[in-house]
């Protein structure tokens, strides 16, 4: 599976509409201090089902959310979506995550409403289960490193 | 199971020796159980010898050296078991334009089996896109994303 | 003593503010005291508003954000103190262009009061040196330091 | 006061006896990874008296003496001077570290045998008391944004 399309809005700093149209092999991202490039992958990661909101650099889940500026709003909610071409027959499957203030979360598999664990079970069939398998945090590429022994084993296993 | 565990070790510690060879020619590394008589739950330790230095645990190195180290093992585990995406953010930032030239080969060998998703600020790292998208903030506090086309030269709104 | 305390607050709070409208031209940043009825006691926390963003904590700021802003508070206090020597470790790593020529200002705008030792790979960021030492390893595991000329062009041993 | 001179003597990857002759202003040090930068930036917190092994990226207190390459021994001490320029008349004052495989030290300065306190002491006097006032390492530039309120003031009544 590769993914073709990451979506977003509402998104932190992204509360128009905005999409990335990715190819097979090296997508590169560049841009100013600031400018939105790791909120982009904080996206990719909540549209993965993440649910830690320290991994996601917030401190409470609304952070998410994009909060407003000098002349807009805050808004009401956030989505992403993320499709997947599955290798096999160029079949696409579309993962939609959306939250509101208020803490409602809705999921999506191909437009079907199903809850957060048939999303990361679907994700995980993928190959997209420990985070740490796959991706890299800004400031973190040492951290393999500093990693103590047990979670290097933990990590090895995912090999298997 | 234990023999799964062993096998994994085993070709992980093939995958991280060889991988780390072309990163710092000369130079060797392997994947240690700390508790082999206890297979189901020991912890599992990297020791890396430089060209001309003595072997020594990941944490001794500069902070160059150790991001190329990780990088290392976490390619090796890709070839047993490629994951389908790898996204990277600034993981060339600790290095020097040599090392960033063998970061460079590394992406070409696995991209692949592997997509990746890679923030950079290096415009030598930049070389070996397939894609490369801008993010910019035309107003402040909301970003725009847009392709750009390197051949065209100019860049066009996603 | 709280008087001397509070005097110092308000000293940092003005040069940290001013060196931020510099690094961030059009933003604000402050120096807040979290219970400011206890002097003796309170913590401090740092709030900046970008331009155009709202007003938020550093921790919310992205990787270069941070390092400027980081920056920004040390120089202010270097303000009402300057240190004798500032010694930093490839502080421009995750700094875009534009912000590594803010970070070149700065560090001129200092150097009259503060004596700096500074790592970078970045060329760029050379630029500023009053010296530049190279080091290297001739024999595998052995460093040796030179300096640069940078006016001949060529390398001789320190 | 001014650094003039950093000297290094079997401290880390530094062999053979070297020095560097530094300038009032800016000093920018360039190299490969791996090559010796940072422990250069170590040798410098060592002669201002840091004691503890993990700042100067150890875990033992041998860490910090040569410790051999395939053709040289392990040595058997390391050493490291300091000379400041102080600013009243061009005085100079020499500070000097060293330490033995078997955890002896000896401090000194002018050659004038002291214990540690005396030289930290001395450095104290001249400004180099707090080191997160004065010194980032490497990775941790962002750190002044994450250390927690207490430690932000603590580091605030340095300036004072
Ligand atoms: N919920 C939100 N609403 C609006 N803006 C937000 C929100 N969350 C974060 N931001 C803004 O996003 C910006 C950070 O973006 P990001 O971390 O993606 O930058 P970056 O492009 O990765 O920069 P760098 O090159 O410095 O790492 C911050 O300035 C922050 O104010
Ligand atoms: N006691 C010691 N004896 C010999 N070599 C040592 C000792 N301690 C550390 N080293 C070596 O010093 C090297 C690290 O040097 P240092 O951290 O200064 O690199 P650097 O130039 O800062 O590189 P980078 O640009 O990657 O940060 C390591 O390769 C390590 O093996
Ligand atoms: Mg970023
Ligand atoms: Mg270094």
């Amino acid at each position: 599976a590769y993914l073709k399309k990451i979506d977003l809005f509402g998104f932190k700093s992204f509360p128009d509409r905005q999409e990335m149209i990715l190819k097979r092999g090296i997508n590169v991202i560049i841009g100013p201090n600031g400018s939105g490039k790791s909120n982009v992958l904080d996206a990719l990661l909540w549209g993965l089902g993440e649910t830690r909101i320290s991994t996601l650099r917030g401190t409470n889940t609304q952070d998410i959310i994009f909060n407003g500026n000098h002349r807009r709003k805050p808004m009401a909610s956030a989505e992403v979506s993320l499709v997947f071409t599955l290798s096999q027959d160029d079949e696409e499957k579309v993962f939609l995550r959306k939250s509101f203030r208020d803490g409602e979360s809705v999921f999506r598999i191909n437009s079907q409403k199903v809850r957060l664990k048939d999303l990361t079970d679907d994700l995980y069939s993928l190959g997209l289960g420990d985070r740490r398998y796959f991706f890299i945090e800004q400031g973190m590429v040492g951290s393999l490193a500093t990693m103590g022994p047990l979670e290097k084993r933990s990590l090895l296993e995912e090999a298997a | 199971s234990k023999k799964r565990f062993s096998e994994t070790v085993e070709a992980v510690n093939q995958g991280f020796r060889e991988v780390f060879a072309i990163l710092f020619p000369g130079g060797s590394a392997e994947v240690t159980l700390l508790d082999p008589e206890d297979l189901l739950n020991t912890g599992v330790e990297l020791n890396v010898r430089l060209p001309g230095k003595r072997l020594q645990n990941l944490q001794l190195l500069s902070g160059g050296e150790k991001a190329l180290a990780s990088l290392a093992f976490l390619f090796a585990m890709f070839r047993l078991k490629p994951a389908p995406i790898c996204v990277l953010d600034e993981i060339d930032a600790p290095l020097d334009e040599i090392n960033v030239e063998s970061l460079k080969k590394l992406l070409k060998t696995y991209e692949l089996s592997t997509q990746f998703i890679l923030i950079t600020h290096h415009p030598k790292t930049m070389e070996v896109a397939d894609a490369v998208f801008g993010i910019t903030m035309k107003e402040p506090g909301v970003s725009t994303i847009f392709s750009i086309d390197r051949s065209a030269g100019e860049a066009s709104p996603a």
